[in-house]
């Protein structure tokens, strides 16, 4: 999936690097300085519905065509993540133990047509 | 709204870049906090000296991964009482509750000073949440003449915490050699300002049910 840029209008991963330091979280999060929060955006047209990203392999490009030809009945179809990884995290819990955990699910890596 | 700013994906009017980045902070925040099941920030009120909290992070491998949905966990002694007893002392613990039950791994970190005289012989009993008179249950032994640190393994059933989470351990020193006398012993092994603090290294499976299992949104 590409990155967006200012004038994609379809369905594209928007990046931000968040450093807790700009939270005010520097206190309690050891570790990592930061992490990518990214996110999903952009428009899913019917011929890209079920694609798992822009940069699809030629057979999904050329089905993409056929489907944009014959339009079926317009069902929504939304730009989510289609991959994602977790976040291993360092930080001081409400009574000061030093806790070392995976979040789950925490970077998206991926965005598709759903 | 006008569709030529409508954002593509929400039909919402595109953000000012200002905007958006506001919102993201906002956005990592929740995310964060919903991730680590907490309600609110920790509000760091006793800082850890910066040379416990060293040896926790090296303790804590920053560069592995847990496992899936486990926690390690290091937890110093938040009271050192010495005044128990000559022979003894007791170590109090502040876990998180919710701990109890999924805790299985522990192990309690001691450090012997190099002035240390002779051979240290070490009981380790669990109190009840009174000073220990009466109902106390055995946990470990340990033996040893080298200075330095050492892990002692204790069983994960012997930690589980009352509802406040609070876990106090009584170490009971006895002398082996002869000549030497176990007197002082706990003021000499149990260093409250923090270089050396004893603390305990835990590993947890987290709760909740299937917590690795990739949520379908």
């Amino acid at each position: 999936t590409p990155t967006c840029e200012p004038e994609t209008p379809l369905c594209c991963r928007r990046d931000h690097y968040v450093d807790f330091q700009e939270l005010g979280w520097r206190d309690w999060i050891l570790q990592p300085e930061g992490y990518q929060l990214n996110y999903c955006s952009g428009q899913c047209p019917p011929h890209l519905a079920g694609s798992p990203g822009i940069a699809a392999s030629f057979h999904s490009a050329v089905f993409s065509l056929l489907k944009a030809n014959n339009p079926w009945p317009a069902g929504s179809s939304c730009c989510v993540p289609t991959a994602r990884r977790p976040l291993s995290l360092l930080y001081l819990d409400h009574n000061g133990n030093v806790v070392k955990t995976d979040v789950p699910d925490m970077v998206v890596e991926a965005c598709g047509c759903s | 709204q006008s569709t030529r700013s409508a954002c593509p994906s929400c039909g919402g009017p595109t953000l000012a870049p200002q905007g958006e980045r506001a919102l993201v902070l906002e956005l990592a925040k929740q995310q964060i906090l919903e991730g680590l099941h907490l309600t609110s920030r920790p509000r760091i009120t006793r800082p850890l000296p910066q040379a416990a909290l060293t040896r926790a992070l090296r303790r804590l491998q920053p560069k592995s991964m847990v496992p899936g949905n486990r926690e390690k966990v290091i937890s110093f002694a938040t009271i050192i009482d010495k005044s128990t007893s000559t022979y003894r002392s007791m170590l109090t613990f502040q876990l998180s509750p919710l701990w109890s039950h999924h805790l299985y791994h522990a192990r309690l970190w001691l450090h012997v000073p190099p002035s240390f005289p002779g051979t240290l012989y070490l009981r380790i009993f669990r109190c009840g949440t009174t000073r220990c008179r009466g109902s106390r249950t055995f946990l470990a032994e340990h033996q040893t003449t080298s200075s330095g640190w050492h892990a002692l393994t204790l069983p994960s059933s012997g930690l589980r915490s009352e509802e406040s989470g609070v876990v106090k351990l009584q170490l009971e020193f006895r002398p082996l050699d002869l000549n030497s006398t176990a007197a002082g012993l706990p003021r000499l092994l149990l260093d409250t300002a923090g270089q050396q603090r004893p603390f305990l290294e835990l590993k947890i499976r987290a709760n909740e049910p299937g917590a690795g299992r990739a949520r379908r949104r």
